[in-house]
């Protein structure tokens, strides 16, 4: 089963 | 220039409802990302994108866009649109004029502070790049979205095969290299370092198309296990959406 991925995994706050 | 304003302000207000335009001396940039955190939205109007631009000091401009979309119905598409803000401002001017009848119409938007995390960006190496024409993409997502909420996109050798699995059953396209050398416009590239085999939820793909109308062509980075990007050039800037994929954990 497939999961939606968030972006916060891959980018940081600046 | 003017309409492509209109356009991205009708395009915004469906994608998010509050966001910060940042204005400095090379043009106006907006970035925004919906709640879920999966769906990242970035715009550069570059100052050439304007008949006159003028910006001292950097600006920042809270903008709740449901007002803006309201402001902007105001003015006809054939107008000049003007925004005038001071140097710490807590309203926005949007001036609309009628050149030929000598008509002009003013509209003072009060602005808001708004908390918003900025993400930072590196660029990044991509495994596939693929160039279409817009409204080709367009079809696909709004054609495969009846099958199914998630989006296969496969990249091998020369070939890019979007895929749609669902209750009802199954859809493919399959895009191919092309080169159309009176319009340059309907060519497709497709540029290969590794093949791909990435999935994204069309409901965000479906909020990305609303883009269509702004540039005849849509670029498309990929790389496994990463965002994303889907590029709409502008004739001075950008309007760029990073999505997120699904996978397996």
């Amino acid at each position: 089963k497939l999961k939606q991925t968030s972006l916060m995994s891959f980018f940081s706050k600046s | 220039m003017l309409e492509a304003k209109f356009d991205e302000a009708s395009l915004f207000k469906k994608v998010i409802q509050l966001c910060n335009f940042n204005c400095t001396e090379h043009g106006i940039t907006v970035q925004a990302v919906d709640d879920s955190r999966v769906l990242l939205v970035s715009l550069l109007v570059g100052e050439d994108a304007f008949s006159s631009y003028r910006c001292d000091r950097n600006i920042t401009l809270g903008v709740d866009l449901a007002s803006l979309a309201k402001v902007l119905k105001c003015g006809n598409n054939s107008d000049s649109l003007t925004l005038i803000a001071e140097d710490t401002p807590d309203s926005v001017l949007v001036v609309f004029e009628d050149t030929e009848k000598d008509r002009i119409s003013e509209y003072s938007l009060k602005l808001m502070d708004i908390e918003s995390d900025f993400l930072n960006i590196d660029d990044m190496d991509y495994d596939s790049v693929i160039t279409q024409p817009a409204t080709d993409f367009q079809k696909i997502c709004r054609d495969l979205s009846q099958l199914s909420d998630s989006l296969n996109v496969l990249v091998t050798k020369d070939t890019v095969k979007f895929v749609a699995t669902g209750d009802i059953g199954s859809g493919s396209v399959i895009v191919k290299p092309f080169t159309d050398l009176d319009k340059s416009e309907n060519s497709v590239r497709v540029e290969l370092n590794k093949a791909v085999n990435l999935t994204f939820g069309l409901k965000y793909l479906l909020d990305i198309i609303k883009g269509t109308s702004l540039s005849q062509s849509i670029t498309i980075k990929l790389a496994d296990k990463t965002p994303a990007l889907f590029e709409f050039k502008l004739s001075s800037g950008y309007l760029r959406f990073y999505l997120a994929p699904k996978f397996d954990e």
